[in-house]
């Protein structure tokens, strides 16, 4: 573990936070996609498969990932039902028309191709790399349909894409420090994943500088 | 296994 990894979970923690809050305060979950919620449940459903075969005190480390493997599957389910049940007549359904369903079958085509093993469980752990590094764009289509953009919902995406570019330091570190190579599958995803949050990055910040509400062009 | 390591990751 290193501060890198450590900073990087801690902002997802808080974007995970931050959606929660949004909903909660404004009893409304508008500017939000749904899409991007159930393609998140997804990837975590099949990443953390291992759940069910890592004894959790095993080490520190195992007891961390255990604690919050478990905290991103319970609120991503939570966020999906607060959206899907409780708030469900705020959701802007008409917007949210992004195509899952090809992304899903690209990561899995892609995941069935590149893979280290040839193990059921190894296929869904890749598919789940592929489908993560993309599960952010329903979102951003969104935000584009609709233009102006809520401060909280602009405060979500930002420390999401700040929790990838932080893992890239992390990789880094780790390159040098445990002279791991064959990472390829999740750097390259990872990488992929952060470009495409330096587009709302720009327009992020271009905003903060002017001092007002977020727009998409 | 020393190709694990994005594996401890979340």
């Amino acid at each position: 573990m290193n501060i890198f990894r450590l900073g990087g979970d801690m902002l997802h923690v808080v974007s995970i936070f931050l959606l929660l809050l949004k909903i909660q305060t404004s009893h409304s979950c508008a500017g939000l996609s749904l899409k991007t919620q159930i393609l998140y449940m997804v990837v975590f459903s099949t990443r953390y498969l291992d759940l069910f075969f890592t004894k959790p005190w095993h080490s520190a480390l195992t007891f961390y990932n255990t604690i919050m493997k478990i905290l991103f599957l319970s609120s991503s389910a939570y966020t999906i039902y607060l959206m899907q049940k409780r708030y469900k007549h705020t959701y802007d359904k008409v917007h949210d028309t992004f195509r899952i369903q090809y992304l899903i079958a690209a990561a899995a085509v892609l995941a069935l191709i590149f893979h280290l093993r040839l193990t059921v469980f190894e296929i869904l752990w890749a598919f789940s790399v592929f489908l993560e590094s993309v599960a952010i764009l329903p979102q951003l289509f969104l935000l584009q349909e609709t233009g102006e953009v809520e401060n909280i919902t602009s405060h979500y995406i930002f420390c999401l894409g700040g929790y990838r570019t932080l893992y890239i330091f992390n990789w880094v570190w780790r390159y040098f420090t445990e002279h791991r190579r064959n990472q390829w599958l999740a750097w390259g995803c990872g990488t992929v994943q952060t470009l495409i949050y330096a587009d709302f990055f720009y327009y992020y910040i271009l905003s903060r500088k002017q001092g007002k509400k977020l727009r998409l062009p | 296994a020393q190709e694990e390591s994005a594996k401890d990751e979340l």
